[in-house]
C-alpha cells in the first residue's frame, strides 16, 4: 500500500460529508445507501466517523459531473476514468467526483457505485494507489461481488497506518491476495476450460494457458459477474462445452463467459440424496464419459450420456482410490492423469494402475 | 473465452499510451530543469514504471498486455506521487 505522509492526513477523526447532487442512474436512496456503506468500510476499521451534513460545506464534498467540471481534471466520457478524489485538505481537499457519463449501478453490472465510492473515499482519507491487485485501492476497477465485499488486509494496513485501529475489541481482518509462489495455497476447485486451466481460490481465479509460463490472477466476477466467491467444486464437460460450478446445494452452468439461463439449480436434480449439503470436488473423466463427485469420504459416479447417477454409489473413496486421503478440496483430470488436491498438496493418480504416481505442492501448476 | 490480443500496437495505441503515462505517471510534466542523461528516454522509463506497478513484464515496450491494462476502466488519481 501507499499513503500520503501522516502529517498530510486528516488531523481529526470526526469527518463530515455532503452529497452535492445525485446521478439519475439510481434512485436517490440507493445513492445514499452506497455512499453510507462506502464510508462504513473505513469507519469499521479505524476510529474515524462520518456524519452527513446538508446545508454547509463539509470535509468530503461528493458530486456527479461529466466532462470538464472545473477542477483541472476533466472526465473523459464513458469508460476510461470513472471517478477521482483529492487527498485530505481544505477546500477541494477530500472531495470525491464521479463521472456522470458512466452508468452507476447497485449490482455486479458496471459500474457499482459502492465499490467506486469506497475506493475514492480511500483517497479522500489519504490513501494512494496500491500495487496489490486484490486491494480496494488498486487503480483499475475490479468486478467483485459487491454484496460479499470485505475490505482487504492491504487496505486495512494502509488506513490503520494513518489513523490507528478501531476501538472494537475484536479487530477486523481482511482477505489477502494470493501469490503464485505461496506454498500454502489451498484451491477451492479446479477445472479445465477449453484447453486452459482454471483454479478457483476464494474471490479469485488463477487462469493458466498451457503455453503461458505463469498463471494470471483475476477476480471470479471479472469473467462471471453473477458467480459467488468461495465455490466448492467445478468441472468441464468437453462434449457440451459447459462448466458446472457448485456452491452449497446449488450449481450453475457456464458456457465460456456466459452463465446459462435457468441456473442456479438444485444439486438434487442430479440425483444426490438430501443428506448431501455440498460437494467437495468434481472431476469429469472424458474417455469414460463419467463425472465423479466427492463428498467427505464417499464419491458418486454420474453418467453424462445417460444423464443420471450410476447405480451402486456412493462408494468409499478409500476402496476405489487407494492411498487418497478423504476430504478432497479439488480434483482435475488432465492429459490422462487424475489429480486430487488435498490441502497444500496434490496427488497425481493413475486411474489404470490405481496408484499414486507422485505427490506435489498444490501450486505446482501456477508457474512459480 | 478471451484470448490475448495479438495485434501489434498501432499509432493510436502509442498515442493512447502517451496520454495514459502523462495522466498517471507524470510523463513530461516534472517541474524544473532536467539534467542531461545518457539514453534519456522518458517514455520508456515511465512505461517501465507503469509495467512494474501493475506487475507486468517490465520491458519498456508497448506490448499487448500493457495496452490491455491501460484500457481498463480506472480511478483518475495518479499511480505515483507528484
Amino acid at each position: 500500500y501507499s499513503t500520503v505522509p501522516k502529517s498530510s492526513a486528516w488531523q481529526k477523526t470526526d469527518l463530515t460529508y455532503r452529497i452535492i447532487n445525485f446521478t439519475p442512474d439510481l434512485p436517490q436512496a440507493d445513492v445514499e445507501a452506497a455512499i453510507q456503506r462506502a464510508f462504513k468500510v473505513w469507519s469499521d476499521v479505524t476510529p474515524l466517523t462520518f456524519t452527513r451534513i446538508y446545508n454547509e460545506v463539509s470535509d468530503i464534498e461528493i458530486s456527479f459531473s461529466a466532462g470538464d467540471h472545473k477542477d483541472n481534471s476533466p472526465f473523459d466520457g464513458p469508460g476510461g476514468i470513472l471517478a477521482h478524489a483529492f487527498q485530505p485538505g481544505n477546500g477541494i481537499g477530500g472531495d470525491a467526483h464521479f463521472d456522470e457519463d458512466e452508468s452507476w449501478t447497485k449490482t455486479s453490472q458496471l459500474y457499482n457505485l459502492f465499490l467506486v465510492a469506497a475506493h475514492e473515499f480511500g483517497h479522500s482519507l489519504g490513501l494512494s494507489h496500491s500495487t496489490d491487485p486484490g486491494a480496494l485501492m488498486y487503480p483499475s476497477y475490479s468486478s467483485t461481488d459487491p454484496n460479499a465485499f470485505q475490505l482487504p488486509q492491504d487496505d486495512i494496513n494502509a488506513i490503520q497506518y494513518l489513523y490507528g485501529k478501531s476501538s472494537n475489541p475484536v479487530q477486523p481482518t481482511g482477505p489477502t491476495t494470493p501469490t503464485i509462489c505461496d506454498p500454502n495455497v489451498v484451491f477451492d476447485a479446479v477445472t479445465t476450460l477449453r484447453g486452459e486451466l482454471i483454479f478457483f481460490l476464494n474471490r479469485f481465479i488463477w487462469r493458466k494457458h498451457p503455453q503461458a509460463s505463469e498463471a494470471e490472477l483475476m477476480f471470479v466476477q471479472t469473467f462471471w459477474p453473477s458467480l459467488p466467491n468461495d465455490i466448492d467444486a467445478a468441472y468441464e464437460n468437453p462434449i457440451t462445452e459447459q462448466i458446472l460450478v457448485f456452491k452449497g446445494a446449488k450449481y450453475t452452468a457456464l458456457n465460456g463467459f456466459d452463465v446459462l439461463p435457468g441456473y442456479p439449480r438444485n444439486i438434487y436434480s442430479l440425483g444426490f440424496p438430501k443428506t448431501v449439503k455440498r460437494i467437495d470436488a468434481a472431476v469429469h473423466i472424458e474417455h469414460l464419459a463419467k463425472t465423479y463427485f466427492f463428498v467427505a469420504n464417499k464419491y458418486w459416479s454420474y453418467d453424462e450420456d445417460k444423464q443420471q447417477m450410476d447405480k451402486g454409489f456412493p462408494k468409499l473413496i478409500r476402496d476405489d482410490f487407494p492411498g487418497i486421503p478423504e476430504k478432497i478440496n479439488a480434483a482435475l483430470y488432465y492429459r490422462g492423469r487424475l489429480y486430487f488436491f488435498i490441502g497444500r498438496v496434490q496427488f497425481e493418480y493413475n486411474l489404470n494402475t490405481k496408484k499414486i504416481v507422485q505427490v506435489l505442492r498444490s501450486n505446482s501448476w501456477l508457474g512459480c | 473465452f478471451p484470448t490475448d490480443k495479438q495485434d501489434a500496437p498501432t499509432g493510436t495505441s502509442e498515442e493512447m499510451a502517451e496520454n495514459y503515462l502523462k495522466k498517471f505517471y507524470s510523463l513530461g510534466t516534472e517541474g524544473g530543469p532536467v539534467g542531461r542523461k545518457k539514453n534519456n528516454r522518458p517514455f520508456t522509463e515511465k512505461l517501465q514504471q507503469m509495467q512494474k506497478f501493475f506487475g507486468l513484464k517490465v520491458t519498456g515496450i508497448l506490448d499487448s498486455k500493457t495496452i490491455e491494462v491501460m484500457q481498463k476502466p480506472r480511478c483518475g488519481v495518479y499511480d505515483v506521487g507528484q
